[in-house]
């Protein structure tokens, strides 16, 4: 499903170059569940960014489903991330003027789903995530948790594809964690390919594989032993 | 130092009335180390916000250092988080387009600090929480966790008497998150009271107090018993 060959993704700060991204290949079957972990400022997001087609590579090339993506134009892009990717971001990037439900119900409207079919998907979700009685708030009435399940909630509402987590239980304590953890991982047991960043050990060792980075490499690339 | 009694914070949404702090007594004293711990949305930020002056009380009193905080100005309520409050926010709000020095450095500027003092002590922050090689970095060119390390530093380097902190290693690995904590824990060995907000079982039992809220309220708080 996914194929990275030599990514790599520079940012220029002043006469500084970061290697985020230094060299990277990486093969992703469809359904699987991997674990992305690794030090603060290793590049876990940069990929996470590379994969979900919100960055460009600096080098190399980006095969999603068998297409080279690399050389896509915008709206391409844009159109293909509609259509497969849910993401969510580190900092959830939610829509400030609208209530959660509205920033729950967007990828639905920009997919042509019908209003009867978008309330009814909302309304589970909204449930699901244990946001049933805030749907009605904006994101600067709603707690870190919170904001941060309605990110999670609208990355899967769409039933993506392609579902890519950036740190989803940063802001959550253990039972909400692991409640959106459950969620997810039957997202994936219904075939959907499944990639988190996080900083939870616990976290990873649920995962089918686990990466680990190092500055902007992959240091490590197993399969989770369970016990 | 502290005096919460029978503090409210009500917020209204449309009909709905929330109840984030309902009717809390509590008190700090000086140079106390406590973890504040509960559920996603328990009222965990807002009590933290109450303490740290960025928000007002609907009902109830705050003594703060044996001064009725809770009529102040709005002037008053900022001259006195610039003198002693040190804030590092869930979300860590830093200026966007200041670089992560000038970032930090701002709290030294607003207390008169001279520029060569101001200087040397953003140096050794940046220092302290590995981003020596980022302070020309602004936030947007930083990992998240390098953010959330630019906003304690921030809030830690006039040394205030009292921080708090909000969910400080919600970004952070387990490396960073440890050395983080040891640098909060030896303000609070050299006499600075320290309120942390965390998701994290293990940080919370390294606090001499636990303070648990459920639904806006205190359910517990008792001291940590060290195994
Ligand atoms: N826009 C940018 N400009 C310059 N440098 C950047 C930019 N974005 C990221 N970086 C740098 O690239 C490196 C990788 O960043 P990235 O956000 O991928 O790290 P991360 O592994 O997600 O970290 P964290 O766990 O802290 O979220 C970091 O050292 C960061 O400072
Ligand atoms: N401005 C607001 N308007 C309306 N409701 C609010 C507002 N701010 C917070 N709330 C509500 O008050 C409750 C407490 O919020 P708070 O941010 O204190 O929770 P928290 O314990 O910090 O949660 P988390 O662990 O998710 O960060 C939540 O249910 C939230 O929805
Ligand atoms: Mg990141
Ligand atoms: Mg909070």
């Amino acid at each position: 499903m996914i194929t990275l060959s030599g990514a790599t993704r520079d940012f220029v700060v002043g006469e500084q170059t970061v290697h985020a991204l230094n060299n990277v290949d990486l093969e992703v079957e469809a359904g699987e569940y991997i674990a992305i972990v690794g030090p603060s400022g290793s590049g876990k997001s940069t990929l996470l960014n590379a994969i979900g087609l919100l960055d460009r590579l600096s080098k190399g090339t980006y095969r999603l489903e068998n297409h080279d993506v690399t050389g896509l134009s915008d709206d391409e892009l844009a159109r293909i991330r509609r259509e497969k990717i849910g993401f969510v971001f580190q900092f959830f990037h939610l829509i400030p003027r609208l209530k959660a439900s509205a920033n729950i119900e967007l990828p639905l409207t920009l997919a042509g789903v019908d209003p009867a079919e978008r309330a009814a998907r909302v309304t589970a979700v909204l449930e699901d995530y244990g946001l049933a009685d805030r749907g009605h708030h904006r994101p600067d009435q709603l707690s870190g948790g919170q904001r941060q399940r309605v990110a999670i909630a609208r990355a899967t509402v769409t039933r993506p594809k392609l579902l890519l987590a950036d740190e989803p239980t940063g802001n959550l304590d253990r039972t909400s964690g692991k409640d959106v953890v459950h969620i997810l991982e039957r997202l994936n047991d219904d075939g959907i390919t499944l990639l988190m960043v996080t900083h939870d050990p616990e976290l990873a060792n649920r995962a089918q594989r686990k990466i680990r980075m190092v500055d902007g490499a992959i240091e490590s690339d197993k399969a989770v032993v369970s016990l």
